[in-house]
């Protein structure tokens, strides 16, 4: 199936990213 | 020994590779010159890694635009994928610039990546915030302007997404309709 992100999720990681 | 849960070094992988374009309007150059890729990504830390690296749309001067598209697909009408399609259009009024762009953009960004238009994302071919000073524009560009049932789908997911009240509506048009317009305004194809 498709690779679908709900925008929670997708929030989630915003400033997860830049700490790694 | 420590075993460490791939969660926490795999990155998430997204459905499509996405390329981020930026255009500024300088009118010593030909359009296409003054459109430039900023960027590839295709998982979700490396989107946020870029979109929080570059300016918010609200940021930008007059004549720019942001634009996302598929890998592969260039951000105009030309494009093989974008020729025969259209875009379903939200405009934006000068107090909305602060209110709502940046909100906007985002969310559009997050459809597009997440993949929020379940089988019918297929038919996305990128989606572009243009800035002006007569009043913004954001858009989500798709690939064939015939095919009702996945542009419908899109457009009533997309509205919702955005918060845009029921009794007002949002148009589809045509890219062929907008290149050959006289006026100012282009016929909607579909509204939902």
């Amino acid at each position: 199936g498709k690779r679908q992100y709900n925008r929670d999720f997708l929030l989630g990681f915003q400033f997860m990213a830049a700490c790694t | 020994q420590e075993i460490v849960s791939p969660e926490s070094y795999i990155k998430h992988p997204l459905q499509n590779k996405w390329s981020l374009w930026f255009f500024k309007n300088d009118k010593t150059k030909t359009w296409q010159a003054n459109l430039r890729l900023i960027s590839k990504f295709d998982t979700v830390e490396d989107f946020w890694a870029l979109y929080n690296h570059i300016q918010l749309s609200s940021n930008l001067i007059s004549g720019c635009d942001y634009s996302l598209f598929k890998d592969g697909i260039e951000p105009m009408w030309e494009d093989e994928r974008n020729k025969r399609g259209g875009r379903w259009l939200i405009t934006l009024n000068k107090q909305q610039r602060r209110q709502d762009l940046d909100r906007f953009w985002l969310e559009t960004l997050l459809c597009l990546v997440g993949e929020a238009f379940d089988d019918y994302s297929d038919e996305v071919c990128g989606a572009v915030v243009n800035i002006r000073t007569k009043g913004d524009k954001i858009a989500i560009w798709t690939a064939d302007f015939d095919n009702r049932e996945a542009i419908t789908h899109i457009g009533r997911v997309y509205k919702e997404r955005l918060g845009i009240p029921m009794k007002m509506t949002i148009g589809y048009q045509s890219h062929s309709d907008t290149a050959t317009k006289s006026g100012s305004t282009t016929k909607n194809k579909f509204v939902v």
